[in-house]
This record gives structure tokens, sequence and C-alpha cells, in this order.
């Protein structure tokens, strides 16, 4: 369950009587690999091993384990710390109707999850509706009511030259049809278009959402963080959903994302069928990460 | 930068976190780095420019074209490229911008909507294909694709097209069954034209991590891919994994995608894709 390298670089360990910064430093830059190559942020990467190997070199002896079993230990963690401590609820308000604005770059999956949140919210009694605001991808509107009628979720998708105002009109119609679930759709963009990235800042000041979920493909790499931060500053999002973790990418960038901005991730994505989606468990991502 | 210094542990550590940032990868850029303290004796002094003007060269000279993926352009009649990728990297987007491309130099193209599986994929393509101006075969969703292949080869002998493009849908590299489909439709092109399809694109996402190289040796053993199209190259991702995947399996990247709109299509050019990665 754990890669050869993890497996070589704890055997090291185990087998070490005392430990000094000499011999610990080849199975620390082996686990400094395996998580780089999981697409772990590098400065991430970088002050957990600083952590790692300080604290293993300042550490008091426990009798019950070798001094290598407990730099294992201390590297566990480090590691659990970054991936955060619990499963961070999407909250679903009973009687308030409740919106979520979707955002994140071109592709990540943010059309698909829609649809994926809206029936996991109806399995839990709520009433869900899609708003489709994204007017630039061709057949976008289209996407999402072929997939609404497949799935007999409402999508509310009149949009004007006014993107904003029918955002609104559509989310008023939304609640006076009495849905209480209003999930926004909005258009891929880059966190550097700054046109883009202030359309979103106006649909956050006009629409007040409850949620702002950054969706980010779980194949991403070092970038990650970037974007993340910079989705922060401009809309201080809520809440962090990693896709497409049905493949083989391990998705320590979306984890280094979570890490960095502190914000949770509620849910991982794992296929492109409406029930693929799940809520998000810490440790079973360490296991995907060091597996 | 600029000034003579000791190539010491610091600047060593610089330039593994530029190579790694940029995604290209642990072993990759920890056998830029031996080069790196071959060529210049560490601990003596040397003109940082000369290091960082090595480096970009060791970079350039993996990037450089081997001679098993070269082939002629459009050198058979119709041309047949098939589209190929995980989900959401960009394949009906430069489609689009290929077939523009493909038009605005006077040749006759055709596309194929091979993605019968997600919502809206015909539609889409077919916004895509009116901004070209050429024509399209598709069908419902659904559909075989198999089927849709088989009609758009047939068709792009009938209508004697030069160019015919097929799109498909988005799949993990993981999932047998999807790729045993593409195999299917691989082997039914060949049917038909024996030595088609004559170029097989690989769209990759330049904010790829890592697993571009799981991709990348996949998809390279289903359908035996040609070249790389990279996208999202106007974001700020360097899309560096395509150094370890050209090292590794030899696969050269033929194009760059920089934006949403039909011209953002430009041929890769390593030496800009260089100066990029350190700037
Ligand atoms: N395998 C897999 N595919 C997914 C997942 N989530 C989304 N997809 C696929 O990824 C592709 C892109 O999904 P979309 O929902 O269109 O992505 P988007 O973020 O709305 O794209 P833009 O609106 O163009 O920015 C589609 O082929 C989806 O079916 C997932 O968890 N696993
Ligand atoms: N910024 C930018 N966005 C791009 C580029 N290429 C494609 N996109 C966007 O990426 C998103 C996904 O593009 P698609 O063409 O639907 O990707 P796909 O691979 O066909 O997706 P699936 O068929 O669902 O697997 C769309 O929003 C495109 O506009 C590019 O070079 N730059
Ligand atoms: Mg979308
Ligand atoms: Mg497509």
């Amino acid at each position: 369950e754990f890669t050869e390298k993890i497996n070589i670089a704890f055997k090291k360990l185990r087998g070490l009587a005392t430990i000094n910064e000499k011999n610990i430093n080849e199975p620390l830059r082996d686990l400094k690999r395996v998580l780089l190559e999981a697409d772990v942020n590098y400065k991430v990467v970088k002050s957990l091993m600083e952590q790692v190997q300080k604290k293993s070199l300042g550490q008091e002896v426990i009798r019950s384990i070798t001094p290598g079993q407990q730099v294992i230990k201390i590297f566990y963690d480090e590691l659990k710390k970054i991936l955060g401590n619990s499963t961070s609820e999407f909250i679903m308000r009973p009687n308030n109707p409740m919106t979520v604005m979707i955002v994140g770059l071109q592709g990540s999956g943010k059309t698909t999850l829609c649809v994926k949140l809206s029936h996991y919210a109806r399995k839990k009694g709520r009433k869900p509706s899609i708003i489709a605001a994204d007017p630039y991808r061709p057949a976008a509107a289209k996407q999402l009511e072929i997939m609404g009628k497949a799935t007999n979720i409402p999508v509310f998708s009149r949009i004007t030259e006014d993107l904003i105002l029918s955002t609104k009109e559509n989310i008023e119609d939304a609640k006076k049809s009495g849905y209480d679930i209003i999930i926004m759709d909005t258009a891929g963009r880059l966190h550097i278009d700054e046109e883009m990235m202030d359309e979103l800042v106006e649909l956050k000041q006009e629409v007040v959402p409850d949620e702002i979920l950054l969706v980010t493909d779980g194949m991403t790499g070092q970038d990650a963080v970037k974007t993340a931060v910079e989705f922060q500053k401009k809309l201080d999002f809520t809440g962090i959903v990693i896709t497409k973790l049905d493949g083989d990418a391990k998705g320590g960038a979306a984890l280094s994302m979570s890490a960095v901005t502190g914000k949770p991730i509620k849910f991982i994505g794992i296929g492109e069928k409406l029930g693929d989606i799940e809520v998000f468990h810490p440790d079973r991502f360490a296991s995907r990460i060091l597996g | 930068l600029g000034k003579k210094r000791k190539i010491d542990e610091e600047i060593l550590e610089n330039i593994e976190q530029i190579l790694i940032e940029g995604d290209i990868g642990f072993s990759a850029s920890m056998s830029i780095i031996e080069n790196i303290k071959e060529k210049f004796r560490v601990n003596k002094e040397c003109d940082s420019d000369n290091l960082f003007l090595f480096l970009k060269e060791e970079i350039l000279k993996m990037l450089e074209n081997s001679e098993s993926f070269q082939e002629e352009k459009l050198g058979k009649k119709p041309w047949i490229i098939l589209v190929v990728g995980v989900n959401g990297t960009g394949k009906t987007t430069t489609i689009g911008k290929l077939a523009y491309c493909y038009k605005n130099s006077d040749k006759d193209v055709l596309v194929a909507a091979a993605d019968t599986y997600r919502a809206a994929a015909v539609e889409q393509l077919d916004i895509w294909r009116k901004r070209a101006n050429v024509d399209l075969i598709g069908t419902q969703q659904g559909a075989d694709p198999a089927a849709v292949v088989y009609d758009s080869v047939k068709a792009a002998l009938s209508r004697n097209v030069d160019v015919l493009i097929i799109d498909t849908a988005g799949r993990m590299h993981t999932k047998v069954n999807l790729m045993e489909e593409l195999k299917k439709v691989k082997r039914v092109i060949a049917k038909i034209i024996p030595d088609a399809p004559h170029e097989v694109l690989l769209i990759l996402d330049a904010n790829m991590g890592q697993n571009a190289i799981n991709q990348a040796k996949e998809f390279l053993k289903a359908t035996k891919v040609t070249g790389i199209v990279l996208t999202k190259l106007d974001g700020t991702a360097k899309g560096g994994v395509i150094i370890p995947i050209k090292l590794e399996l030899g696969l050269p990247v033929k194009y760059i995608g920089i934006g949403e709109d039909i011209s953002d299509l430009e041929i890769f050019e390593p030496k800009r894709f260089v100066e990029a990665l350190f700037s």
C-alpha cells in the first residue's frame, strides 16, 4: 500500500540504532522525492522535511521505539498537519435557501460538479437547482440542460448580455420555485485574467453566496498553489473540490492548495457519473500520496 | 544574477526550485543538476549568466527533435488526425483551432465529432467548426464512436478532403475499457486506410503535474501517439513535464494552445519554451 520508495526509506530508518544528520540524510531525501513526485508543492515539501529533520535530531528518546522509528512517526505527524485533521463538512442548512458558487480554471470539472453536487444534496433531502452562468464556452448552457434533463435536476439557463443581472434573476426564480440549494456554474478562467476575476468578484458581491467552491483538477502540478492563492485573494472561497481522482494522479498539488490557503477540501470527484462524488477524508488521502 | 559568484549549495537549490516548480519533476531536475556539477566545479567562481546559459542549452538539447517522430506534413490525402487525451485538457477546442489553421492555408477540412459520450460534446464541436468554416460529421449522444469514425473516414474519401480531424471523448488512461474503445477506433480507421491515422495528437494541459508522464505512456501504447499539443500555456503553469516525457518516450510537442480563441494555436518552438521556463 506504499510505494517501493517509501518502503525502502522506512526500512533504512527503522534499521537505525542512533540517528544523526548524516545517516538520516538519504532516507529523508527519498521521502522528499516521493512527495515531489506526488506533485506536493515544492515549498510545502521543503518546509515539511526541514521540520522532520529538526524534530528528528532534537527528539527526546522514547523507550518503546527505536530513534529511526521515531523519525517515521515524526514524518507522519508532519504530513497529517498539512492534510488537515478532520473531514470538513459541506453544511446544508435545512430551512434557508443556500447558494453555492462554483469557480476554477478551464476544464477542471465545474459543470459536472454542479450536477453531482445537486444529486448529493437531493439524496440528503434538499431541493437543488442549477444556474448556468457561463456565457462564453460553446454549448456550456446546453451541456447543463442535457445533464439536468437526464438527472431530473432543474437548470435555469437564461443568460442575457448582462450576466450579473440575469444570474440574479435566475436565482430569484429558483428561490420563488422553492429550490433551497442553488448551485451556480461559472465559466472556467485564468487566475491572472483580471477582467474575468473581476467578473467573479462582482458576481460574489451581488449574489452573496453561502459557499464558494474552488474546483481543481486532481492531476494539477506545482502551479496549483499560485492559482489557489490568487482565487483566495480575490474571492476568499470557502472550500476546495478535487476532481478526476479516479485516475492515478496522486493529487499532492490540490492538497497543497488546502495546506497553503487553510481552506478545507470538501469533496473529491471520482468519475464522470452522477454519483461520482465523495466527501473528502484526509487519512485516505495520506495513503494515496504515499501509495 | 549576472555577476561572478560561487556555484554553491544556495544557487543549486535555486535552480532545483525553478526546475521542480516548472513541473520538470524530480528525476529530470536531479540529472540536470548533476550535469551542472560536472561542468562547473562546485565552489569555484563562475559567471552566473554562463550558468543559466548552460542550463538553457542543456534543456534545449533534451527537446531537440528525434528522427523517429518526424513525419511529412500532409503527405497523404485525406490526412487523418486523431485527437486523444484525458478529460478537460482542450481536445475539442484545439480541433477548432487546427481546423481553422488548415482552412486558412486553403485546405479542405472535415471534422468528426466522435465524442458520443459527454453532454453537448457534438454541439460544442459544431460551434467551433462553424467558426472555422468547415464541415462536420456527427451523430447523437450515445452512438457508437467507432461508427462515427467509420462514417467520417468514408466521407473524407468520397468528398476528397485534404484533412480529417477526429475528436474523441476524454478518458482516464487507467480505464482499460475506454482505452480499448480507442484502440478499436484506430483499427476502424486502418481498415479503410491502412497507414491511417497519420497523426495522433495527445492533448496535455500545461497545468498538469507528473501524472502527464503516465498519460503519455498509456496513450502511446494504445494509439501510437505521434505528437503532443500543450494547451493553456497562457496561464502561469510552465508545462515542464514535457521534458521528462521527451527524455523517456521521445514524444515531441507539436503545437501549443495559448488561449480560448480560434487563433490561439502556435507551432511549438523549443527556444521560446525554455526562455519562458526561466522567466
Ligand atoms: N474521470 C473524470 N472526469 C471528470 C471528473 N469531473 C469532470 N470530469 C470530466 O472532465 C471534463 C471537463 O468537465 P467539465 O465539467 O466540462 O469542466 P468545466 O470546469 O466545467 O470546464 P469549463 O467550463 O470549460 O471550464 C468532462 O469530460 C467531464 O466529464 C471526474 O471526477 N473524473
Ligand atoms: N486558457 C485556455 N483555455 C483553454 C485552452 N484550450 C482549451 N481551453 C479551455 O479548456 C476548457 C476545456 O476545453 P475542451 O476543448 O472542452 O476540452 P476537452 O479535452 O475536449 O474536454 P472533454 O471532451 O470533456 O474531455 C474550455 O473551457 C476551453 O475553452 C488554452 O489553450 N488556453
Ligand atoms: Mg463548464
Ligand atoms: Mg471534448
